[in-house]
């Protein structure tokens, strides 16, 4: 029999690794992990999404997803040892516990298929989607910059030969609008983490305006602490703050749209950079990466669990 | 397969808004294909952007004349691409 503790965790995997080990999991879990398909790509490869509950009906829950940008690769293999530490911790420690013993957790270690195994097969450097734009020689879209919340404003491009190109209109993106017919159809989301890498910040809304959010202060007290218990781990700093105060003015981005649709806790991460390697991260660093990340995500989701609205 | 070989990624600090609006002239010139790997925002942070070898004589020379200070983060892409490849490969065998 298969086993999901033969998989090497500090190697950097294919999609088909990636979607057998998520079988693997499933099969090694079955009482709490299941996977899901909310929709296909564009080029027809499935969205799977790991779902870790312990039962009930129409529970709370907390939407997390990775690789979102396919060229990111630390962040997708981050997700893979989240959602192993989510199974695996479930039963032996308190918070991941007490969370699942209430809420429910999704993961979509592989938010964009498309490009990720293009980043495998043809260019190691593709962050988009791989639609074809009518009228434009150049492919793919932005998927962090086609939500409908600010779409098309600053930070994000028309031209789609760019790296932002926000795509035709918002939710052009089959990968995007499948998460959110998925959110919206749950109802009982509470809190979105999308993780990105590199730039060790984490962030919340607005990237749209500069305007403060209405829950600006309680996020800002909770990225404190997130951050403080990420650096406790190996030391590293993060920033935090709004996206658009800490990092730029970025129109049509997940947490955005999440937060302007009811999703109090809306958060991304952006995960560690070494300053030598940028997106090329070594995959000895994926463990150390996964690691500090953990007490970050578990800040907020013990939060989320504590402050029910 | 696209190959990156000779390629740099170039981590430039901007020392103000006038230097961050150069850098963002600097993406839009298409003929450069200057790719951002992370993008010009707020004066003082790294902006780290890969030039294709076959450009990056002229990046250099337009960012030396306009006074920036920036440094080589990498020196071949391809170099890094190759070793990612190898250290999958050995893994896998593994």
């Amino acid at each position: 029999k298969r086993s999901s503790r033969t998989f090497d965790f500090a190697s950097y995997h294919t999609i088909d690794e990636i979607y057998d080990w998520m079988d693997v999991l499933v099969e090694d879990h079955p009482k709490l992990v299941s996977k899901i398909q909310i929709g296909q790509s564009y080029e027809n490869r499935p969205l799977y999404v790991l779902k870790f509950s312990t039962g009930g009906s129409n529970r709370p829950a907390v939407w997390l997803d990775t690789g979102i940008h396919s060229r990111e690769w630390i962040t997708q293999a981050t997700g893979v040892w989240t959602a192993n530490k989510i199974a695996q911790e479930y039963g032996q420690d308190p918070s991941v516990t007490a969370i699942l013993d209430s809420m429910d957790i999704f993961l979509e270690i592989v938010t964009n298929p498309d490009g990720f195994a293009f980043t495998h097969s043809s260019n190691r450097l593709w962050r988009k989607t791989r639609s074809i734009n009518a009228g434009s020689r150049c492919i793919g879209v932005d998927p962090n910059r086609n939500w409908d919340a600010g779409f098309g404003g600053a930070g994000s491009s028309s031209n789609p030969c760019s790296e932002t190109y926000h795509g035709p209109h918002a939710h052009s993106e089959k990968e995007v609008r499948a998460i959110m017919d998925f959110i919206r159809a749950h109802g009982k989301v509470k809190s979105v983490i999308s993780i990105h890498s590199y730039s060790q910040m984490l962030l919340f809304p607005y990237g749209y305006r500069r305007a403060p959010a209405p829950d600006h202060q309680e996020m800002n007290e909770l990225a404190k602490k997130a951050v403080s218990d990420l650096a406790a781990v190996f030391g590293t700093k993060y920033t935090y703050g709004s996206i658009a105060n800490t990092i730029y003015m970025a129109g049509g981005t997940t947490i955005d749209w999440a937060y302007d649709n009811g999703v109090k806790y809306s958060f991304t991460l952006e995960l560690r950079d070494s300053g030598r390697y940028g997106f090329l991260l070594p995959s000895s660093q994926i463990v150390p990466t996964a690691t500090e990340t953990w007490p970050a995500l578990l800040d907020i989701m013990v939060h989320v669990l504590e402050h029910p609205y | 397969e696209q190959l990156f070989v000779g390629d740099q990624v170039l981590r430039v600090t901007a020392r103000n808004e006038e230097q961050i609006a150069l850098l963002r002239v600097l993406g839009e010139q298409e003929e450069l294909q200057v790719d951002f790997w992370r993008h010009p925002n707020i004066p003082g942070h790294p902006v780290d952007l890969r030039v294709p070898f076959p450009n990056l004589q002229g990046v250099k020379k337009l960012l030396d004349f306009r006074n920036f200070s920036y440094s080589i983060m990498i020196e071949d892409v391809q170099e890094l691409l190759d070793e990612e490849k190898e250290s999958m490969r050995r893994s896998r065998r593994v």
